[in-house]
């Protein structure tokens, strides 16, 4: 199975 | 005050098409730099980034920073209704609610005012670092866009793998899997049909087509497309507007559990 990441993973909310 | 006065009114129009099926609700930014958006799709997955230059509009008047929440459906359906020669300026006092696009026909005796009520949307502001990647592969945007459509209906997902000599994108489904490679080019007497690949370290990511069929909607705005990607980073997908600046899509990958 692939589990869909987030861009809140990767990326800081400013 | 804000004033923006765009030649290509039918550029706005592709603009918005790109963006409508993203997105619902959005901030437009302008400053003195431009006119930009960055928003997210609602399940945080993907997320839209454009920008037009203050140089490429034909007029530019823009006081002070300013944020304006619209909603991109209602925004389209009022484009619409400009003609794709048309000249379209955006008008906005300060304070004020709502936003007036003006459609002029190009021989300036058919003028058209269409208002939109502005709206409050709490955003969030994604801090993208700039990065290198470890692949990038320039290709017509045309076939980018085939290749999507046509693997979507065989699976649901793409594996895109990047070495030397191509990129390759894989799916899978209940009736059987595709595989389509694209080879590096050589010629040089026609670029824009070029697949062009850079690769410090090959790549293999995988991304959910539902996503990259919505981001293909930009294929109008440019002849080819630009696809980076990491193997720890989102993959970038930008579509150049000439003249103009830019519309980007990040999209987060899928891993495996």
């Amino acid at each position: 199975m692939q589990r869909q990441k987030s861009l809140l993973s990767f990326f800081q909310k400013s | 005050m804000l004033e923006l006065r765009l030649l290509q009114g039918g550029l706005l129009k592709k603009v918005l098409e790109a963006m409508k099926d993203l997105v619902n609700d959005a901030n437009f930014d302008c400053s003195p730099t431009g006119f930009s958006l960055q928003a997210m799709d609602s399940s945080h997955v993907a997320l839209v980034s454009l920008l037009l230059r203050s140089e490429g509009f034909e007029h530019y008047r823009c006081d002070r920073n300013v944020s304006m929440g619209m909603n991109l459906n209602n925004m389209a359906k009022m484009l619409r209704c400009a003609g794709n020669d048309d000249i379209v300026t955006l008008k906005a006092d300060d304070g004020s609610d709502c936003i007036t696009f003006m459609f002029e026909n190009p021989s300036q005796d058919k003028i058209a005012d269409f208002e939109m009520k502005l709206m409050d949307i709490d955003s969030e502001h994604l801090g993208i670092p700039d990065a290198e990647y470890q692949s990038i592969v320039r290709m017509p945007a045309a076939e980018f866009a085939r290749i999507c459509r046509d693997l979507s209906t065989i699976g649901d997902t793409v594996l895109i793998s990047v070495s030397k000599e191509g990129v390759q994108f894989s799916t899978r489904g209940d009736m059987g899997t595709a595989n389509i490679v694209c080879r590096r080019t050589t010629t040089v007497d026609k670029p824009e049909e070029d697949v062009i690949i850079e690769m410090e370290e090959p790549v293999s990511l995988t991304f959910a087509l539902r996503y990259l069929n919505s981001f293909t909607k930009a294929t109008p705005l440019a002849t080819q497309v630009t696809i980076s990607m990491s193997s720890d980073l989102p993959m970038v997908i930008e579509y150049r507007i000439e003249g103009m600046g830019y519309i980007r899509y990040y999209l987060a990958p899928k891993i495996d559990e």
